[in-house]
């Protein structure tokens, strides 16, 4: 399972 | 946190300072897209709200709040304090025909449909085609000052950074982000035609010029 989304990048 | 993304933000950040130091010591933003730089800095408030919400790690918010910052000043220097070194009639790329589509394109392709995640993905959209301004007006006039390509390139080299960021992350996390990684692509690739000149002509210490 692929995470969609993490905003952890700038 | 992988050495392609550390070194992305790393270029992001030497980009940014190259244009605002650029600016101040020569006293001037000739040769300066004011709209892009309007552009990145929406891109940075847009993207950054979650500065309120979520805390993620020091690094992080520092950055953040760096670029916010950076990117505000710049645009402060172009538009006020160094306003009549702009060069207004070569920034003639119009805004409208990027910031009109890319919202409409937030609303109808995004992770999810609230306000936050909108106006994120209204800053991915948004940055990839946010050097268009400055692209064009180098297209107008056909020359760049060195300095200027300079910051082009670590623009460009962020970007090219990220991607292996992703790949990396790809198959090491499982990570994952099509918004993310298309809008980089189509971004890379914008800077693509740029890089060939930068490395055949500035690197060999000859002026950015684009043939009549």
């Amino acid at each position: 399972q692929l995470i969609v989304k993490q905003k952890d990048e700038l | 946190m992988n050495i392609f993304r550390l070194a992305g933000d790393v270029s992001h950040l030497v980009a940014i300072i190259i244009l605002l130091l650029k600016i101040w010591k020569t006293r001037s933003c000739a040769g300066i897209s004011g709209k892009s730089q309007i552009l990145f800095a929406s891109v940075f408030v847009t993207r950054y709200l979650d500065l309120f919400t979520i805390f993620i790690s020091l690094y992080n918010s520092s950055m953040k709040i760096i670029y916010i910052s950076c990117s505000i000043a710049t645009v402060y220097l172009v538009y006020f304090k160094f306003k009549a070194t702009y060069d207004g009639n070569h920034d003639t790329f119009r805004v409208e025909f990027l910031v009109v589509p890319v919202g409409g394109l937030s609303f109808l392709v995004n992770h999810d449909f609230s306000p936050m995640e909108i106006l994120w993905t209204f800053s991915i959209y948004l940055e990839s085609v946010a050097i268009l301004p400055q692209l064009f007006m180098i297209s107008k006039t056909g020359e760049a000052e060195t300095i200027t390509t300079h910051y082009l390139f670590f623009l460009g080299l962020y970007r090219g950074l990220y991607l292996i960021n992703w790949i990396w992350r790809y198959y090491f996390e499982g990570f994952f982000d099509l918004i993310a990684i298309v809008a980089g692509l189509v971004q890379t690739v914008l800077y693509c035609d740029f890089f060939y000149l930068y490395v055949t002509k500035v690197l060999k210490g000859k002026k950015l010029s684009l043939p009549a």
